[in-house]
């Protein structure tokens, strides 16, 4: 303590112009820490690339109002292993860490495709975990016909996300011709390189604050 | 309460501005850029801490009233925030996703007395 002026509001000494800045901004990490419910701020090992970053988020623009207290969470594909036909069958691999308090209401699956399509086949997403790896014993998620070119948007069921406890997502993607055109699903190439990374949009409500309280008989 | 003005003694919202780049957090929390990070300061004495408007509830007015009439000494009222708003964050977690949040309770708006 030191003798001088006093603050205000505390009674405590007044901190020096210097002091009190390094206190504020001080405060500052702690608040926002706090507010996002974590300990100590990401060490980011793997940022994703800038170009990557600024299309995923120009996808999430929309016309409509954001609603207040929703969480949106966009997870790049870290990694991709294709087997079989390597122009379209692939397991993409999201790591999640954000926890999800409350049942997700919007899924969507963003694949780039490259405009070499000849027909208009679909694509089949089925979840994939260390337990479904066994063939015929895989959970279908969704089936789209994929109609344009370039970037398409699926939406996925909430179901997409229960295997989850690991915080790793996984997807097997499996291309089907069309009827009466059995050469497209060959001409479809998944893009998943460079800028063209598939990314995962998934929308949920925020924690209400209070949320973990027991609630009073 | 209003702003606080050079020299003011009296409870008051203090504006002050964080910049992430101050923070060094620049490559972690993509937007905003910074935000306000306003507090409250000043003094709250027995007239001013009873004063309807100025007291931070209609709990606080008639404590302090209460107070102010008490022959006991009691503890001093402190400037306190009274209105908050949210702050929408778009941030980089550890795996390298996105998240967009909005976290409560992040901007003071206003102060007063409790």
């Amino acid at each position: 303590q030191r003798a001088g002026p006093r603050c205000p509001s505390c009674g405590l000494p007044t901190l020096q112009p210097q002091e009190e800045r390094a206190l504020v901004l001080e405060l500052a990490k702690q608040q926002i820490l706090e507010g996002l419910q974590l300990t100590s701020r990401p060490s980011i090992s793997h940022p994703p690339h800038p170009a990557v970053l600024a299309r995923a988020l120009r996808r999430l623009q929309s016309k409509k109002v954001a609603q207040m207290n929703q969480v949106e969470t966009i997870s790049f594909a870290a990694e991709t292993d294709s087997f079989s036909t390597p122009a379209c069958g692939s397991i993409l691999s999201f790591h999640l860490s954000t926890p999800l308090h409350l049942p997700p209401y919007h899924i969507r699956l963003w694949l780039h495709l490259q405009p070499t399509l000849a027909g208009t086949p679909s694509i089949q997403i089925f979840q994939w975990g260390l337990e479904r790896e066994v063939q015929g014993n895989q959970t279908l998620l969704a089936e789209h016909r994929m109609t344009t070119q370039g970037w398409n948007a699926l939406t996925l069921p909430s179901q997409a996300l229960e295997s989850t406890g690991s915080g790793v997502l996984k997807f097997k993607l499996v291309c089907r011709p069309h009827v009466g055109n059995a050469t497209a699903a060959r001409h479809l190439l998944l893009d998943t390189a460079g800028h063209h990374q598939p990314f995962l949009v998934i929308k949920t409500q925020a924690r209400a604050p209070g949320g973990d309280r027991a609630k009073r008989r | 309460t209003p702003t606080c003005e050079p020299g003011s003694l009296l409870c008051c919202k203090r504006d002050h501005y964080v910049d992430f780049h101050e923070l060094g957090w620049q490559d972690w929390i993509l937007q905003p850029e910074g935000y306000q990070l306003n507090y409250c300061s000043g003094q709250c004495p027995p007239h001013l801490a009873g004063s309807p408007g100025i007291t931070a509830s209609f709990h606080s007015a008639v404590f302090n009233l209460l107070k102010a009439n008490s022959p006991w000494p009691s503890g001093p009222s402190c400037c306190v925030p009274t209105a908050r708003r949210p702050l929408s964050l778009l941030y980089l977690d550890q795996n390298g996703n996105v998240v967009k949040t909005d976290v409560p309770d992040m901007v003071v708006e206003a102060c007063g007395c409790s």
